[in-house]
């Protein structure tokens, strides 16, 4: 990821769909195997994430939800289901 | 606050006493070891005057509860880092202990020296990622450290009342710990900000 695309308030059309879910999969809110007609589970995932971050909850792609995702953040996963495996290793 | 699910803590006896070491080959060039040191060492002591716990740093890294290191792209975890800003850090769940942050970022301690506009404080991601380390989720609190995000050359470096209910359910309390005292640390950041 280049810094440019960080800006503090980014213009929404940096952010593509595609983006977006790539984001929600990779911090646990979409199954990797998420396929595009799967609209509803978009919609139930992105509103997750606005309610994670205390974000007023659409369930549409909106400027605040889209300035967040460009936000640098912790790598954990938001929604970490028993099955996250990478950083739910609990034991030593 | 939310706990990792299953809910796992570090669970030996009261008062907890866990080390913390430092890769030495993986540092960042943006600061020396000891910014480093003293950085880790007072986001420790913020967690450390909440609950009965107590953080030592330690020399060795191999024997050490704690692991701290800065790593570049793919470091053998199964997460890789994904350069400059993006993914900041990540812990492991107890009692893993392991706390990776991405070398690439442009870490600081004092943004009137560092001048760069994708300079990411270190104490806040530091703070932050303890909070992992003993158990604790993302929080939706946008005050709480547990908050999953940080703007670049902001900082975020105390405790919310949100992270300290959710780190004493798991640890129990500070014998020392005054409600008044957080909420008078919270109102002086306010007035500071």
């Amino acid at each position: 990821r280049n810094p440019s695309q960080f800006t503090i308030n980014p213009s929404p059309d940096v952010v593509n769909i595609s983006e977006i879910k790539r984001h929600l999969h990779r911090f646990g809110y979409l199954p990797r195997n998420n396929n595009d007609s799967d609209a509803v589970s978009f919609e139930q995932a992105l509103s997750r994430y606005q309610k994670n971050l205390g974000l007023p909850i659409t369930g549409k792609p909106d400027s605040d939800t889209l300035s967040h995702i460009l936000l640098p953040r912790c790598g954990f996963p938001d929604d970490v289901e028993p099955k996250t495996t990478a950083f739910h290793t609990g034991q030593k | 606050y939310v706990y990792f699910p299953g809910r796992p803590r570090w669970t030996r006896d009261v008062p907890l006493k866990l080390t913390y070491a430092f890769s030495q080959e993986n540092l960042t060039p943006h600061l020396t070891p000891t910014e480093i040191r003293r950085v880790f060492r007072r986001a420790f002591g913020k967690w450390a005057s909440v609950i009965p716990v107590s953080f030592i740093e330690t020399e060795d890294y191999v024997v050490a509860d704690i692991k701290i290191g800065f790593f570049g792209g793919d470091h053998g975890d199964g997460e890789p880092f994904d350069g400059v800003l993006g993914v900041l850090a990540h812990t492991f769940s107890p009692e893993n202990g392991r706390l990776h942050l991405d070398k690439a970022e442009t870490w600081a301690v004092d943004f009137d020296k560092e001048k760069s506009t994708v300079a990411i404080d270190l104490e806040s991601v530091a703070v932050h990622e303890i909070g992992h380390v003993l158990g604790l989720g993302h929080s939706s609190v946008k005050d709480a450290a547990m908050y999953p995000t940080l703007k670049p050359r902001s900082k975020k470096v105390d405790l919310y009342i949100d992270d300290v209910d959710g780190v004493q359910s798991l640890y129990g309390t500070n014998p020392n710990f005054t409600l008044s005292g957080l909420l008078a640390s919270e109102t002086s950041t306010n007035l500071a900000d």
